[in-house]
């Protein structure tokens, strides 16, 4: 299944 | 205090965001102007820098952070001829930004203020990223792949190898596939070549929703070239470069897109 990702999984909260 | 000569400029960068953020905080330094903001899904972020040589003047103190609208600070953008001068300016206390457009030969003045926000963004911290795949090509032609490509599948696949990027989809009428060799991007003897410079590490290939590519082509119209950064696991990054009017790079306009993700 192909789902869209969210930024938050790759880069961190500043 | 940052004066820009041509008010078009910034109409268009603000024009290509507008879309897909609805607030951001301008940080505003010594050395230019700074904004990040991601859409409300979280899917995708923007960033720009506009560098103090964008503009013809540019001061800026202190530290600032000025809370922005983006519907009302491109209205007022609106007000101004694109080859109107501008200047920009905050008061103290600052709750306001001031727009001061005026017209080429210097018979119409008009100023503008535009309320300013308390905002409290959450911020990403994006590390510089070894990226294994540069792709340059012609925007024009990344908003063509974009755009025709939509018109059959929701989504698209990127794969970069050293000889060609291709991008390709998949829908309920069928399938589309546009191949672009690596060469040389620009203009031969007046004639537009369609190509890509691929710069590359490592192949990748990652699949992105066709929805956010084509807000990210609204930047069409800020540089001839788009730059595509592409990396495994990593978001995608599209980069218009930003330049002044004497042709110089004075910053940039980056979308970061997170990609489909086979679960």
């Amino acid at each position: 299944k192909v789902t869209q990702a969210e930024l938050s999984q790759f880069y961190p909260e500043d | 205090n940052a004066l820009i000569k041509q008010a078009g400029l910034l109409k268009k960068i603000i024009d290509a965001i507008k879309d897909l953020i609805d607030e951001a905080t301008l940080d505003c330094d010594n050395d230019g102007i700074y904004l990040q903001a991601m859409d409300s899904s979280h899917v995708s972020l923007v960033t720009f820098y506009l560098k103090k040589n964008l503009f013809e003047k540019y001061s800026c103190n202190r530290n600032l952070s000025l809370g922005i609208n983006m519907t009302s600070i491109a209205k007022i953008l609106k007000c101004g001829m694109s080859d109107d001068t501008l200047l920009l300016e905050t008061n103290n206390p600052i709750d306001i930004l001031s727009f001061k457009f005026e017209s080429r030969r210097g018979h119409k003045l008009s100023q503008f203020q535009l309320r300013l926000m308390n905002l409290e963004m959450e911020r990403l911290s994006i590390p510089d990223t070894e990226y294994s795949c540069i792709i340059e090509m012609m925007c024009s032609e990344f908003s063509k792949v974009c755009h025709d490509l939509a018109t059959i599948g929701d989504s698209m696949t990127i794969t970069c190898t050293k000889k060609n990027v291709t991008f390709d989809t998949t829908g309920d009428l069928g399938t589309g596939i546009v191949s672009l060799k690596q060469g040389v991007v620009g203009s031969e003897n007046d004639e537009n070549v369609y190509a890509a410079s691929i710069k590359i590490v490592k192949p990748v290939s990652l699949s992105f929703s066709l929805r956010y590519l084509i807000y990210f082509t609204k930047a069409s119209s800020l540089s001839n070239k788009v730059i595509l950064h592409m990396g495994e696991e990593v978001p995608l990054m599209v980069e218009y470069k930003i330049f002044n009017t004497y042709e110089e790079e004075a910053g940039y306009l980056r979308y970061f897109l997170a990609p489909k993700v086979n679960e």
